[in-house]
């Protein structure tokens, strides 16, 4: 499977619908600090089914969800959709129908939130399942957050060990 | 369980070594299992000694050592099981120049090895100019983040904000 | 103990909205004494507000801004009770040019303020500009440190390794 | 009291005799990853009277003494020199006779280390007095480690307090 395009629509500052288009190779993404970059590596793994709200840097879930700004007022709901090239059609067999995958998260305020796959109502399990079989998922090592890498030298050997188990 | 994660032990634990010795221009390093004979319950400890210095645990190592060591250990998993995607989010903002172009010489290493799709977000000059693209983020209005694609020029005046 | 701490408070608090202020270029902080009565015994939070931004906690806040954040509490403690000797230790790495330049602002206000000496670890070209002198710390023979005085010329060329 | 000069021979990278000149102002420090610039500021926490291995970043405290490189052989002692201008006379009263103040930390392998102020053998505990009340010492906020800002960030409430009290 490749990953092709990311849509953010309020989530964190990502407050107007933005579109990242992941091309092959490598992506430079650049900006001064606190413009959002850091956000889009969470979308990214939202989507993809993280439930712990600490990895979203917030208290609760719905802290991803646009708090307003001093022009635009608090959204109601954020969504993220996932685009996925399933040409050579190596998806999970549940998903391996069509030739392209879109998974959607969308959050509501008091309402939690729902994925969808191609359209129909998805379990967080299933939408996990997907990406696991794929070799990533919102626990990847290969998505590294900003700060991790001194988490990683400074963490107990035991607890350094669980990066083997993803290798496995 | 145990026989998987030993076998993918001995992949990681040699492109570690491989990777360590292409990022730091030489010296010596490996991965060892300690505190447990159980494989599923032992932890991971690094052993490395850079190019011309004395072995040492990891905690001797300066900022900018730790961080090439960690990355060899991050593309050592990576390559044993590549994603389809990478995101790295400013791992080269302690690296000097001369080992900033070492990760970037890795990063091109990686897309020619495989398919993988990544997503450098990065402050350093040098790392911008060895992208196949790139995106701005800008806050036009404060508070309201917005992507827009650059050149080079664009990215480098949007870092000196 | 007590009226001393609750004193220390007072002035810390006041000197961190300031330099936050200063740092950001506008915005709200302030810290608050938190999950017990007893100030010997409390927490210290840190509730803050970026210009146009909603009030955060802090982990909501992008790296470079908790930085800053960060080194705006640093300081005011310090300015509370100055020092003979400040070191920092690379903690521009994670700012961009424009805040690179809001905390060499930040040193020179200090050093009129303060009559501390300041040593800055970095290898952010715009830092190197602002200082008043020059050390470089190579290693001709590996694994053997050497310092030389340097001027900003060859201070560029070394952190280019 | 003024800090004017540290002097290191033997400790850790800096095997031979090392003078750096702390002078008023803004001083800069440069160089490549590893070449010994965070050595330099745990030099002076060392002869301050540090008393903690892993603010070295060592196992125990002889990991501080030149364990030798491919050119060079192993030393067998370390030693640290902090000179002090005390021609105001501030200093606490034990040390207060000079107008120059020379605290020389040094430790030799497997036999400890030793304090010395002006030549005389001093105690660790008045050395980390003489720095105390000079509103400084190992454990100052105004010496900010490589990494320290990030773990100030996400530290407990509680242990953040602790910034406080060295300001009252
Ligand atoms: N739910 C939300 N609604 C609106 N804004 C939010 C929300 N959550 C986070 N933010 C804002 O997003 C900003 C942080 O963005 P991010 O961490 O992506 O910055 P960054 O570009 O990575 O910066 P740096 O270079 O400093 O790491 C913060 O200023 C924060 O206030
Ligand atoms: N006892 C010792 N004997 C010899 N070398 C030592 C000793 N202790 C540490 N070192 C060496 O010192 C080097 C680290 O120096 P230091 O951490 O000061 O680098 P740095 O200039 O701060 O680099 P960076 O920019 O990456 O932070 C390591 O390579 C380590 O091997
Ligand atoms: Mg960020
Ligand atoms: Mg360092």
């Amino acid at each position: 499977v490749e990953f092709t395009k990311l849509r953010l629509t309020g989530f964190k500052s990502f407050v107007d619908p933005t579109e990242l288009s992941i091309a092959r190779g490598l992506t430079g993404v650049v900006g001064p600090n606190g413009c959002g970059k850091s956000n889009l590596l969470e979308a990214l793994r939202w989507v993809m089914g993280e439930n712990r709200p600490t990895a979203m840097r917030g208290a609760g879930m719905e802290d991803v969800i646009f708090a307003g700004a001093s022009s635009r007022p608090a959204r109601n709901y954020a969504e993220v959709t996932l685009t996925i090239d399933n040409t050579e059609r190596r998806a999970p067999a549940a998903f391996n129908t069509a030739d392209q995958i879109e998974v959607i998260r969308r959050i509501t305020r008091d309402a939690g939130s729902v994925f969808k796959t191609n359209g129909r109502e998805a379990r967080a399990r299933d939408v996990q399942m997907l990406f696991a079989d794929a070799s990533t998922g919102s626990h990847s090592p290969a998505l590294v957050r900003q700060g991790q890498i001194s988490e990683l030298i400074n963490a107990r050997p035991k607890a350094r060990r669980r990066i083997l188990e993803e290798a496995a | 369980g145990r026989q998987r994660l030993l076998a993918a032990f001995d992949v990681v634990n040699r492109n570690f070594a491989t990777l360590f010795r292409h990022l730091f221009g030489g010296g010596e390093a490996n991965l060892v299992l300690v505190e447990s004979e159980d494989p599923l319950d032992a932890g991971l400890e690094i052993m490395c000694m850079p190019p011309g210095k004395k072995l040492a645990t990891l905690s001797l190592l300066s900022g900018g050592e730790q961080t090439l060591t960690a990355l060899s250990l991050i593309f050592a998993v990576f390559l044993a099981n590549p994603a389809p995607i990478c995101v790295l989010d400013e791992v080269d903002a302690p690296l000097d120049d001369a080992n900033v172009t070492r990760f970037c010489d890795l990063l091109d290493e990686m897309t020619r090895q495989t398919s993988t799709r990544f997503l450098i977000i990065t402050h350093h000059a040098v790392t911008m100019s060895r992208m196949d693209r790139l995106f701005g983020v800008t806050m036009a209005e404060r508070g309201v983040s917005q992507l827009v694609s650059v050149d080079l020029a664009r990215a480098e005046a949007l870092v000196d904000g």
